[in-house]
């Protein structure tokens, strides 16, 4: 379903018989509101458009030269929103042959981000996803701040059976460095740190953070990020990046109807690949990253 | 790192004539606080219509962008019942919105404010599905004083909420603050839930809720707009709390829900803890939005 924005720039488009820096101007501008009403952060869509003129106006003198030997097979206004669409997901990709990093004797996985994400919900549908694929998983609570925050990862390990490990009364950096003692005792291979959701801009909880990475070595540290987060989702990824430098990042809530443009944001501004998609609140609800659909939705 | 309008003041002063090139920043700066590229648009066309007269260089046409922004916020919705002494006991209100936005915390918060000013306050366990989600709304009775009331994991929640205000009644308490679990507007025996429960509420005491508000947390992008027409069309909303203030998030989707669905912010969420709420004050919203 093509939104408003697409339909305008194809229309701007139409009765023109090839691609011009004139009417693609129009359907660029079409194009944006597409892009800003999908939440695509302000900076990133000129980027991005300015990226896609280059190659529209780039294309349209290939065809020109070649216009002998070759003729137009899709009109103007389809052959640029075929060019969007695959910049998108040209940005969005590339799909990685193995989302998580494996190590012997385990692997670890640092769930971050900031409050209400889906972090627990994630780390639970990770565990269940690495049984499924024949790996040992055990899960942390190293949040010790939010009420009965360890309660539900301990619930939500019952349900998957993957062991919990909690420690009441030690801080977080102290708790993860106990629970790969226990992992190697209880021969666990990957170890999923559930962390407090932060703000990126607390820089005592961001410090805490980088101390769980410097005494574990986390694999993989994986951003989780709301598909329904706004324009200001790209200071706080840089700021989780700069700090932390995360390995990619996991996109939740994606079952509903946001357009999910923060993704697009993310990328292109940390390079990080996104790694999952959060689906649903079922623990079965994750699937490994794929930039076609997201693509689509992000264009409307 | 200087803010988006600290970047444009510079700019600004630097280039005292008002042309397309700052237009397009201070269309920037708006789309970046999260207003929706329609309602940005809109907000200043009505600005370069102004009368030459209006004059005041860049410092008016701030001046006049912030007094729109206002007028949208407060030219809309009814002011909300009183939340205390509204004259049926218990009051009611149900706390409604989608996944993680702040419900329980919110919840909590009220309870604090409740019981700081001598009200008995009992909290409802609506949340039936999500794991530890009673757990975490125990705490918030045990740190605020308040009464639990709580059904089997799975029960009904509209039974629950049912089951909560008959409870107050008894106890001749003075409000009810029921939370229900985080839910997407776009499933349908979900929001079909929601409605139940509001009923519930209703036949436990005519005319409950006295106040349905959506929780919106200040990072949510445009899809908050249709968050609010969506529950607002299934309950009929009578406020909006807008969480995680405290973060860098502006929470500029506000003014398009209020633009749009005719709905007000009655309160604002600064943190995490039980003390970290403010009542919803439009001018310094606006301040903060044009810092
Ligand atoms: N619909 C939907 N809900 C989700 C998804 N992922 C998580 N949730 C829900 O989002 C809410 C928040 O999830 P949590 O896992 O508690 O989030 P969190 O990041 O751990 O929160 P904090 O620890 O407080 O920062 C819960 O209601 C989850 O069930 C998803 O992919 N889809
Ligand atoms: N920084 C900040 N965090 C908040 C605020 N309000 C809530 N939170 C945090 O956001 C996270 C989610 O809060 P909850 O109260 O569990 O959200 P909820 O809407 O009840 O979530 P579900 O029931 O799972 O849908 C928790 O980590 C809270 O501490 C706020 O105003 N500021
Ligand atoms: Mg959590
Ligand atoms: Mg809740």
């Amino acid at each position: 379903i093509l939104s408003k924005g697409f339909n305008n720039a194809k229309a701007a488009l139409t009765g023109h018989a090839v691609l011009t820096p004139q009417n693609i101007d129009d359907a660029v501008r079409e194009i944006r509101v597409s892009l800003l009403e999908a939440d695509v952060e302000v900076g990133v869509s000129r980027v991005f458009l300015d990226r896609v003129k280059e190659r529209a106006i780039g294309e349209v003198v290939t065809l020109e030269t070649k216009s002998g030997a070759k003729k137009l097979t899709t009109t103007p206004g389809e052959h640029f929103v075929l060019i969007c669409h695959n910049e998108i997901e040209k940005l969005l990709g590339p799909v990685e042959e193995a989302p998580i990093v494996f190590r012997r004797p385990y692997t670890i996985i640092m769930m971050v981000g900031l409050q209400g994400t889906g972090k627990t919900t994630t780390a639970a549908k990770l565990a269940s996803y690495l049984k499924a694929d024949g790996r040992r998983p055990m899960l942390v609570a190293a949040d010790i701040y939010r009420p009965a925050a360890v309660e539900q990862l301990q619930q939500l390990g019952l349900r998957v059976g993957v062991p919990v490990y909690a420690a009441p009364g030690l801080a977080p950096e102290q708790l993860c460095q106990d629970a790969l003692r226990e992992a190697k005792k209880k021969k666990r291979d990957v170890v999923i740190f559930d962390t407090a959701g932060r703000l990126a801009i607390d820089d005592v909880l961001m410090t805490e953070l980088e101390e769980i990475k410097r005494r574990t070595r986390p694999d993989n540290t994986f951003l989780v990020c709301d598909a329904m987060a706004g324009q200001d989702t790209v200071r706080t990824a840089s700021e989780f990046n700069r700090r932390l430098d995360i390995t990619g990042f996991i996109l939740t809530k994606i079952d509903g109807d946001a357009r999910g443009g923060a993704a697009l944001s993310i990328k292109e501004v940390t390079g990080k690949p996104i790694k999952f998609l959060g689906v649903g609140e079922g623990l079965d609800r994750l699937e490994p990253f794929r930039p076609e659909g997201l693509a689509s939705r992000i264009l409307g | 790192r200087a803010s988006l309008w600290g970047r444009l003041k510079e700019l600004i002063e630097r280039k005292p004539t008002i042309d397309a090139a700052l237009y397009g920043q201070l269309e920037e700066a708006l789309l970046s606080a999260d207003l929706g590229v329609s309602l940005v648009g809109r907000l200043l066309k009505d600005i370069r219509a102004r009368p030459a007269t209006s004059g005041g260089g860049i410092d008016g046409v701030r001046t006049a962008l912030k007094a729109k922004v206002l007028e949208a916020l407060n030219a809309t919705g009814a002011d909300d019942a009183p939340l205390f002494d509204s004259g049926a006991t218990p009051t009611v209100i149900l706390f409604v919105g989608v996944n993680g936005v702040g419900k329980t915390t919110t919840i909590g918060k009220i309870a604090a404010l409740c019981r700081a000013r001598q009200k008995s306050v009992v909290l409802a366990a609506g949340d039936t599905f999500r794991a530890a989600a009673v757990e975490q709304l125990a705490v918030w009775a045990e740190r605020t004083g308040s009464a639990l009331i709580r059904g089997e994991t799975g029960a009904d929640p509209a039974s629950v909420i049912f089951n909560a205000v008959n409870h107050a009644k008894e106890a001749h308490a003075d409000i009810v603050l029921a939370d229900t679990a985080g839910r997407l507007h776009t499933k349908s025996d979900l929001m079909d839930e929601i409605k139940k429960v509001k009923r519930a509420a209703g036949k436990a005491r005519s005319g409950a809720p006295d106040h349905t508000w959506l929780v919106v947390d200040a990072t949510t992008g445009q899809n908050a707009l249709q968050q609010a027409r969506e529950f607002h069309q299934a309950l009929g909303l009578s406020g909006v709390i807008l969480t995680k203030l405290d973060g860098t998030a502006k929470g500029g989707v506000v003014v398009a829900i209020a633009d749009a669905v005719k709905l007000k912010v009655r309160f604002v969420g600064v943190g995490e803890k039980p003390d970290d709420l403010r009542p919803f004050v439009a001018t310094s919203f606006v301040d903060a939005l044009f810092a």
